[in-house]
């Protein structure tokens, strides 16, 4: 019946943030800069936060416009009802904002109309989920899900107030340096400020600020004055149309040398993470290496890693293993280094992603026709590469897992089907980014990552364990 | 199985998974639902969007499904594990 926090916060309160869509359609850029700064100055009126503007990838909040699906599993529905989503604090997207470019965005107040939705008001609100804030069913709240338009002069309710200084602390007050003692109209008229107007005196006094985070470096001098924040030009007086400066780019910026954080959450690595260059022509070390991709074929568990596999068997790993695949499976790209993900599809032909391509084999043999890109299974133009593949016991559907995201495959239609891709978060306690995935004859799913793999429980859509085990003493027998 | 008297489309079930009021995970699994989870989350949902509570697919619901609004989810991942996580899965 209140404010929610989602748990994760950042480590400091001076934040930085950047519009990285330089040109949202139909979009004054300077303009949106403009909505965005006010938006972001709601909350760091009512807190100890500090947001400064950064012209690069790595301000801790990016902000950008997208529309449908856009490579992070929760797509965009078009000019409709889902206007925007943000992430919570932490490494990789953590903080992001993204907006949906096909709405109506009004860059003004309101207009009488109701067409077109304030980018002031929903940037507020996803904001605050930028910041830790999860929704409050109190009407009336910035963080409330529907969206409601804000009069121009916005104060931030109790509701969202009390929390943001939850977890960022209250700013401090200019009277609060003075020693409070009860307030006499006639002798201290305009002694100082009236008392903040949406605190009404009823108002039980906000929690004191938590112990306050470890102290945060002094804001470091800027090198030059510091800029007011940018506000558009007036409009000219004479009517010949003058040619507008545009807005002076902001300062580009020099990371911060930060220290770690001591308490990040896990870190979320960003989701095209670059495969680690590989060593050629050295066979892998059967005890001490992650794998490429795995998958039952023939009943039998093939592990690949780089251009070799091994086989398990009944009676587990086979002797004089690993072996190379191109010996086992013919017509591999010549200059192939490794396999992004394997699975046998149930009318048993063996399915091959390397990159953008994926190849059929029957048995040995490269089908004809073969490779295809990706896209002609509906993946993605902008995907490039399947992490992992297999066959979920559960339902017999395929599952293919990139990055963040997983789609399910439609084998009868020959393309994923259309709810998709959806966030990886529901297979929970995997994570993002996993190397391989396949259904062993014991019924269960097995999630790999790194030199660790999870089991998982397919009734209740998470890992049996968090802690992963180690895939060369179960697997390798090592 | 007798036929339910509430009948929630797919759209429906998906906007009650997508916002945490059913398990998302049923999207996956396919796990049926009774009627009462049905009913509950309808319920839910109109509770956090302060319109009369019947836990039917009334006509101030839909209105309710159409309006604009975030898509981060109202009900957070981890009160739906809490609440789903001891539920018993049904085969």
């Amino acid at each position: 019946k209140r404010y929610s926090l989602q748990g994760n916060v950042w480590p400091t309160t001076n934040l930085t943030w950047s519009l990285r869509t330089m040109e949202p359609r139909d979009l004054d850029p300077g303009m949106v800069r403009y909505q965005l700064d006010r938006a972001l100055r709601i909350w760091s009126d009512n807190s100890r936060l500090t947001f400064r503007e950064v012209n690069s990838d790595r301000a801790d909040i990016l902000v950008y416009f997208h529309r449908l699906y856009h490579g992070d599993g929760f797509p965009f529905d078009g000019r409709g009802q889902i206007l925007a989503h943000a992430f919570f604090p932490g490494e990789g997207r953590g903080g992001d904002a993204h907006f949906d470019e096909d709405e109506i965005w009004l860059l003004g107040e309101e207009d009488a109309s109701g067409q077109g939705t304030s980018l002031f008001a929903v940037a507020a609100h996803e904001f605050g989920h930028s910041l830790g804030l999860q929704h409050s069913s109190v009407k009336g709240a910035l963080m409330y899900p529907w969206y409601q338009g804000l009069s121009p002069n916005y104060k931030l309710p109790d509701d969202d107030r009390v929390a943001i200084q939850q977890l960022y602390g209250a700013k401090e007050r200019l009277w609060a340096k003075i020693p409070t003692y009860p307030y006499d109209r006639d002798r201290d008229r305009g002694a100082w400020p009236t008392p903040h107007p949406t605190a009404p005196p009823t108002q039980p006094p906000p929690p004191p600020p938590p112990p306050t985070p470890p102290p945060t470096p002094p804001p470091t001098p800027p090198t030059r004055p510091t800029r007011p924040p940018w506000r558009p030009p007036k409009p000219p007086k004479h009517d010949k149309p003058r040619h507008r400066q545009p807005p002076p780019p902001p300062p580009t910026y020099r990371p911060r040398t930060r220290p770690p954080p001591p308490t990040l959450p896990p870190p979320r690595p960003s989701p095209a993470e670059p495969r680690t260059e590989r060593p050629q022509e050295v066979k892998p070390d059967t005890c001490n290496t992650n794998y490429d991709a795995i998958s039952v074929i023939r009943r039998e568990v093939f592990i690949f890693k780089d251009k070799y596999f091994w086989r398990i068997g009944d009676r587990g790993l086979e002797e004089g293993y690993p072996a190379e695949i191109q010996r086992f499976w013919y017509s591999l790209p010549r200059n192939f280094t490794h396999v992004d993900a394997v699975y046998e599809r149930l009318d048993k032909k063996i399915v091959f992603f390397i990159g953008r391509q994926y190849f059929v084999y029957d048995a040995n043999t490269l089908m004809h026709g073969y490779p295809r890109p990706l896209t002609d299974l509906g993946l993605p133009e902008t995907l490039d590469r399947v992490d992992a593949a297999m066959v979920w016991g559960h339902n017999k559907k395929t599952y293919f897992y990139s990055g963040t995201m997983y789609w399910r495959f439609d084998e009868d239609v020959g393309k994923v089907e259309l709810d998709y891709p959806r966030d990886m978060s529901m297979w929970r306690g995997v994570g993002y980014n996993v190397d391989a995935v396949f259904q062993w004859k014991d019924g269960k799913t097995y999630f790999f990552k790194g030199k660790g793999f999870w089991k998982f429980n397919d009734q209740y859509m998470r890992v049996e364990s968090e802690k992963p085990m180690q895939s060369s003493v179960f697997w390798m027998g090592c | 199985a007798p036929r339910s008297h509430l009948y929630v489309d797919d759209r429906v079930q998906n906007y009650l998974m997508r916002y945490g009021y059913l398990p998302q995970s049923d999207k996956e699994t396919g796990n049926l639902r009774t009627e009462e989870q049905l009913r509950d989350a309808l319920r839910e949902l109109q509770r956090y969007g302060h319109i009369p509570v019947t836990g039917e697919l009334d006509e101030e619901t839909r209105r309710l499904l159409q309006r604009p609004r975030c898509a981060v989810a109202d009900v957070p991942y981890r009160e739906q594990t809490l609440r789903w996580g001891r539920r018993k899965h049904r085969h």
